[in-house]
């Protein structure tokens, strides 16, 4: 499913190259839950951001779905990254003038295949599914910090995607709030999506069933979970 | 030091009443060390925002230092503000177009008591204390979660302000950066800084003295710590 071979990524900041991804090769098979973790500052984002098609590496290949991603066009990147990835920020990145609801319909209103009155139905469900039902109508800043991360999630999984991909999704929560977006994870795992988390929380990724370790930039470590 | 009487805060969403706060009543003393916990969306931010005085209550009272904060006028507010409290934000609010150097510089700047020599050489000393000697000329952007959760935290204290308000200042940190950031907090705390954290972490509130768990706006339990 997704294949990266020696995915390097340097940033040249003027005469200092800050080198945030080194000769990264990772193979991920369909329906697998990876967790990747890593100091601050040692490359997940970043990965996660090339893995996403969000980002184009220095050097190196990413294959995603048997496709060399650097030969799609513009067209078809969005298409998979509106379609088949489904993608939590970080820092969330959500539209600040619209209301949560807005926010997480964004993705099925771009893909034109479903009604709005069916887009603002499933909104509502993805909703209530991150416990927000009644936050619906609220702009991010009238969001407490894990509520605005929860939209984020809500967003990222409207689609429907094969590929999930969630940038320390628990961040902001508290340990019930994280327990239940956790499960929702699990079950779309047993659904037979694909779920790749950056955390660094080492409660949140025993329950993933590989733990890849960056550090400075290289995989230092890729271990099945025993424990699952 | 701080005492807040029945502190309420109420958005008002069209014809919904969102009660963020319902009249908490704190007392904490000089140099307490004080973790804040509870669900996503009970009304922690909400708290710190008045206690740092971003912003002012529906109703109840809030005493610091002795003054009731409503009496102040603009300027005593932004002199409080700047020179008695260090605030880190959830959302680390960092200019975006300033390096990591300006940021943290920015308080002192504003303090107009030092040099810009003495700014800098300060801000360069924070900045060690996080760990990011060699981010100092990268741009919010430029930098991951993480750094940029250290470079608030590091404008945060650059004015040695005598209490510290940390809303989930090691959310976005690997189980190392946030040990040296609470190490960081530790010692301030053991030197009288007054320091107080909001956290989901058990593991960060376990290293407080006291902690206060809020539930839909109300303080449901306020205890110390037996084990520190
Ligand atoms: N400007 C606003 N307008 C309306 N409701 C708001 C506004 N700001 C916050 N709220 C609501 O007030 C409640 C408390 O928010 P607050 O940010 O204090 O929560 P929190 O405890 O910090 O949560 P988290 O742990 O997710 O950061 C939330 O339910 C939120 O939706
Ligand atoms: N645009 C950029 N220009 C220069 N350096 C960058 C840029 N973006 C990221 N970096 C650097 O690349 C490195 C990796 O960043 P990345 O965001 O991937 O880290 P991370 O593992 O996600 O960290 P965290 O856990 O703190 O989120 C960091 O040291 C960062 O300073
Ligand atoms: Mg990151
Ligand atoms: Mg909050």
């Amino acid at each position: 499913l997704i294949v990266t071979r020696e995915l390097t990524k340097v940033y040249a900041m003027g005469d200092v190259q800050v080198h945030a991804l080194r000769s990264v090769s990772l193979t991920i098979r369909s329906g697998e839950y990876v967790a990747i973790m890593g100091p601050s500052g040692s490359g997940k984002s970043t990965l996660m951001n090339l893995l996403g098609c969000l980002d184009t590496p220095t050097s190196g290949a990413y294959y995603l779905l048997g496709e060399d991603v650097s030969t799609l066009n513009d067209n078809q990147l969005s298409e998979v990254r509106n379609r088949r990835i489904g993608f939590v920020f970080q820092t969330y990145n959500l539209l600040p003038r619209a209301t949560a609801l807005h926010n997480v319909q964004l993705p099925l209103l771009y893909a034109h295949r479903v009604s709005r009155a069916e887009a603002r139905r499933r909104a509502l469900d993805a909703l209530q599914q991150v416990g927000l039902s009644d936050r619906a109508e609220h702009r991010p800043r009238e969001l407490s910090g894990g509520q605005q991360q929860r939209v984020a999630i809500a967003r990222a999984l409207i689609n429907n995607p094969d590929i999930i991909l969630a940038d320390e999704p628990t961040g902001n929560l508290d340990t019930q709030s994280g327990a239940e977006i956790l499960a929702l994870f699990d079950r779309l795992n047993e659904l037979g999506h694909t779920v790749i988390l950056v955390t660094h929380d080492h409660s949140v990724a025993a329950r993933c069933k590989r733990v890849v370790q960056l550090l400075d930039g290289r995989v230092v470590s890729d271990e099945l979970n025993n424990a699952s």
